[in-house]
């Protein structure tokens, strides 16, 4: 079950990028 | 006479300014984890709703679409999809097995 840790990163960033206000 | 069409719009915002309870017991990304049942997050009710339903699913493989169907019966399939593409998007959640299982982000 890679695909779901390598989601869960994608997804990190994402949050990450858009709370960086 | 023009028809008062004043629907949709993000749906409320709620600012509320009382409880400063910073519940950050964990997961520290960017000093602005949780909120949950707020709006302050900048997410709608029926947005909110879905999120909270997917942060509640402990299991490894996230909440299924099927189970937000049947949980979410007030909404629609396409109403539902659109949410959670939108929460994917933002980062709060994200796709566990199959693009119709999710995970929140923030409910390590």
């Amino acid at each position: 079950l890679d695909r779901i840790s390598k989601n869960k990163k994608a997804a990190l960033e994402r949050l990450s990028a858009n709370q960086t206000v | 006479s023009k028809p008062q069409n004043m629907m949709g719009g993000g749906g409320g915002m709620n600012m509320m300014p009382t409880s400063h309870t910073s519940m950050s017991s964990m997961g520290s990304t960017g000093g602005y984890s949780g909120a949950s049942m707020m709006l302050v997050n900048g997410l709608s009710a029926n947005q909110n709703q879905v999120l909270s339903l997917i942060k509640s699913c402990h299991e490894p493989q996230g909440i299924s679409m099927h189970d937000l169907k049947q949980k979410l019966s007030s909404m629609s399939v396409t109403v539902i999809r659109q949410i959670v593409d939108f929460l994917s998007n933002e980062g709060h959640i994200f796709s566990t097995i199959d693009e119709d299982h999710f995970r929140s982000t923030d409910n390590e």
